[in-house]
């Protein structure tokens, strides 16, 4: 464990956080893709399915055990409880989109084909891609709760330092995942225009709107 | 480097 992985699980942790209670304060996921929930909580799924074979640490499982609850949760108040409040036809990017090619190259790259390890491959090639629902709605709808641009913030900046992470091992461990980091890589570049966004308009107090 | 041992990354 290094500091740039410990604050990366803790942004990622309060991006989930600040979702959740967005939607539970508000009793609104207005601006909220579920479609990247959707997608978020199966990337947590086809990752964590080793909670069931292995145990590494006291912090890995209850870490799991969060995400995947809260993934849950959040999709729960989407498309049930507070399903009055989403915006369907906003929120229209075709999953299958992403979820075939995804599932198609994490049987072509991948470090070992065996069953936990590909569907390993399959959630870090879809967590870099599962953002573009939610990022493709806001273009639609041309603006976003500043609320969920914290969220949006702190979930780009997880794994930006989890880029610094992967630096820190390979220096000091010797330790690289060519998957993961380019994935990462993938991922982060993918916030790039919203980071931009965000600190030149948001962290001045402006709303973020989109040029319509 | 078999990355595919130690999956200790959340």
């Amino acid at each position: 464990m290094n500091i740039f992985r410990l604050t990366g699980d803790l942004s990622h942790l309060a991006a989930i956080i600040i979702l959740l209670l967005k939607i539970w304060k508000t009793r609104s996921c207005a601006g909220i893709s579920g479609k990247s929930q959707i997608l978020f909580a199966l990337v947590f799924t086809t990752r964590y399915l080793d909670l069931l074979t292995s145990f590494i640490s006291f912090y890995n499982t209850i870490m799991k055990l969060i995400y995947i609850g809260c993934a849950y949760a959040t999709v729960y108040l989407i498309y049930m409880k507070f399903k009055a409040t989403y915006d369907g036809n906003h929120d229209s990017f075709r999953l299958e989109f992403l979820v075939v090619p995804v599932g198609g190259l994490a049987c072509l790259v991948n470090h070992d084909f065996s069953f936990l390890e590909i569907l390993w491959t399959f959630s870090i090639y879809l967590e870099s891609v599962a953002i573009l629902p939610q990022l493709f709605m806001i273009s639609k709808t041309g603006e976003a709760e500043t609320i969920t641009t914290h969220y949006l913030f702190f979930l780009g900046l997880y794994r930006a330092l989890y880029l610094f992470n992967w630096i820190w091992r390979f220096y000091f461990e010797g330790f690289f995942d060519m998957i993961a980091i380019v994935a990462g890589v993938v991922q982060t570049i993918l916030y790039c225009d919203f980071f931009y966004l965000y600190v030149t308009k948001v962290l001045k107090g402006k709303k973020l709107s989109l040029p319509a | 480097l078999d990355s595919t041992t130690d999956k200790d990354e959340l």
